[in-house]
């Protein structure tokens, strides 16, 4: 015992089900196996608890990509905020808002989305609840003149933190990322040094279609952080895995519920803890 | 039709002459692997590809002089079976109040859906009346009410009353004013969130549905099988509308939610617009999800 002999194929075949099933992805999965039988052999690992917590050691290890925050932001500090339709983007504003506000940050949220029905009065609710400023124009109009406005407005009021919130947009379709590169063109030009972050949005729910609309997105703009909604649910949100891997984009934030506190910071040893406990 | 990747399996099988068990072994994992990648739940894809190795290492493979074509037409026709063999009319009556509940995850595109599903029925002569029973996310009964706006279709909604009390209005309304289809949209929820999925329960009590919908994201990965399951259980839904279809996820939730349910998908979402709703096809379904 304490060889790779130790541990049969069944053995690893169920963890690899288990993997798949959190949503890892074959491909990923199978690299994890290996290095798994690696370490197994390299370490002597002689029982099945012990090679499944090197197993989560080694899905930890994958997580980890380190950014480092500012130490003197600029003013406003501004937050894009984009990704595809339903998946939590303008909630996530509102616990991001709240979360600033609790730090004594003044906030103003921008009414970018100018397409969906009820988006903007969604965003002002949010606004109202979590004490931030609000601006907008009205449904139809032009999102990257509502973008510019937000810019002019949060310097004008001295803001601390601007986050804009855009529609739903699907990577596929040109003309929509055509919309949001118009739209980032806008705030650098008005604001050379904005936005500051560039943050998507993912649903833990989503499948291997999460890998393409990081790609997608990350080449249309760049993007600098991934907010990972919805764990509250049984999604285990395995994606995250593979985009950490093949983008180097840091998780910033978890979305944990609807409420406005249902926000958490990522932390990958719990991410990995809460996937495979 | 076939797509790239059945032809990359069907290829390497076509080198072939008589096909050997190793040979379809491979191919079945060639399956197995192009479901998973698709979305598909891993027991779902045991199960289908448990199901195509059985029937390929039968005689018509093995004996078959073109082997790589009779294995694509397996699996072709396992998953189209699987897709399609489900389909069956919807439950509305032409000459009495007619009523469906939506239901589903947060964010899966319910309250689209309704604006969808009325402007579709009454194109074909039905009276539609939605009914915004979404009585928890800020601003969902004006997303409703300016869908329905927007296509002259009537909108229920009562801000400040619970859900219940929503329903029971709406109903009434309905019946004084002779609408055919009652259309109710509810709050997205959690399969297991006990108090909400308690609620659902109640409303579909009170409502008395001739079909409720599960509304599922075309792009939702391997939890699609934990969720529709949970709300089959709750709420015996059926049918399903498959949402986000004119995004590029290859589809494989469909699967999973058609194995684990037995119900049809009736409907699938193509857009964000009102007349972006197209009845389901399974054949196309199965054609994109081996992509
Ligand atoms: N359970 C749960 N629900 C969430 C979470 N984040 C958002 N939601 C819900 O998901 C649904 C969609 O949220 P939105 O904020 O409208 O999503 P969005 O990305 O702005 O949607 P679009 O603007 O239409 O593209 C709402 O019902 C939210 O309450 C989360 O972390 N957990
Ligand atoms: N591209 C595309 N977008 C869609 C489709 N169906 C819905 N959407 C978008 O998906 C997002 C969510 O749709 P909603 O109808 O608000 O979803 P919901 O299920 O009612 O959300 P909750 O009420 O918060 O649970 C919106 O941005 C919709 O425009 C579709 O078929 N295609
Ligand atoms: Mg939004
Ligand atoms: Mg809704």
């Amino acid at each position: 015992l304490g060889s790779e002999g130790s541990f049969d194929d069944d053995f690893y075949s169920a963890l690899e089900d288990a993997l798949i099933s959190a949503d890892i992805g074959v491909e990923l999965s199978t690299n994890i196996i290996d290095g798994l039988k690696e370490r197994i052999r390299r370490d002597k690992i002689a029982t099945a608890p012990e090679a499944y917590e090197a197993m989560k050691a080694l899905l930890v290890e994958q997580l980890q990509v380190h950014r480092l925050d500012e130490d003197f932001p600029p003013k406003p500090w501004v937050i894009l905020v984009v990704g595809v339709n339903g998946v939590g983007k303008t909630t996530t504003i509102g616990k991001i808002a709240h979360e600033l506000r609790g730090k004594g940050k003044s906030v103003m949220l921008g009414a970018v989305d100018t397409f969906r029905a009820g988006a903007i009065e969604q965003l002002r609710i949010w606004a109202e609840r979590t004490g931030s400023e609000f601006i907008a124009q009205h449904d139809g109009a032009d999102a990257a003149s509502v973008a510019f406005d937000a810019m002019e407005a949060a310097r004008a009021r001295n803001v601390d933190v601007l986050i804009l919130d855009t529609a739903g947009r699907l990577h596929n379709k040109i003309n929509l990322m055509n919309e949001i590169e118009k739209i980032l063109r806008v705030i650098r030009r008005n604001t050379p040094h904005a936005p500051n972050e560039i943050l998507l949005v993912v649903d833990a729910t989503t499948g291997q279609n999460a890998m393409k609309q990081v790609a997608v997105f990350n080449d249309v703009l760049g993007i600098t952080g991934l907010v990972i909604t919805k764990l509250d649910g049984t999604a285990k949100g395995g994606v995250a895995l593979a985009l950490a891997k093949t983008y180097r984009l840091p998780i910033k934030k978890i979305g944990v519920g609807e409420g406005i506190d249902d926000l958490q910071d990522f932390n990958a040893p719990t991410y990995i803890e809460a996937m495979f406990g | 039709e076939l797509s790239h990747r059945f032809d990359a399996i069907f290829n390497r099988l076509r080198g072939h002459g008589k096909l050997s068990e190793d040979n379809i072994a491979e191919a079945v994992r060639d399956v197995k692997r192009a479901l998973l990648e698709a979305d598909v739940n891993y027991r779902v894809v045991k199960k289908f590809t448990a199901a195509v190795q059985e029937k390929a290492l039968g005689a018509e493979v093995l004996q078959s002089i073109t082997p790589g074509q009779q294995f694509v037409k397996i699996v072709h026709n396992e998953l189209t079976q699987l897709m399609g063999g489900n389909e069956r009319p919807l439950k509305l009556h032409a000459n009495r109040m007619n009523v469906v509940v939506l239901a589903g995850l947060q964010g899966s595109g319910k309250t689209t859906a309704c604006a969808k599903l009325a402007l579709y029925f009454r194109k074909q002569g039905h009276q539609p009346l939605l009914v915004a029973a979404d009585t928890q996310r800020p601003a969902a009964i004006d997303q409703l009410e300016t869908l329905g706006k927007a296509l002259g279709i009537p909108v229920y909604a009562d801000r400040g009353k619970k859900t219940l009390q929503v329903v029971e209005g709406a109903l009434s309304r309905a019946r004084s004013e002779g609408s055919s289809l009652v259309i109710i949209d509810t709050a997205g929820r959690l399969h297991i969130d006990i108090e909400m999925m308690g609620e659902l329960k109640e409303i579909c009590n009170a409502a008395r549905p001739d079909e409720i919908f599960f509304v599922a994201d075309a792009m939702t990965g391997q939890d699609a099988v934990n969720v529709a399951e949970q709300f089959y259980h709750e709420i015996h839904f059926t049918g399903s509308i498959l949402t986000k279809m004119d995004g590029d996820a290859r589809g494989g939730a469909a699967l999973s939610i058609l194995d684990v349910t037995g119900v049809p998908i009736q409907f699938v979402g193509v857009g964000e617009k009102s007349d972006a709703l197209e009845v389901f096809h399974p054949e196309r379904m199965a054609s994109r999800i081996l992509g």
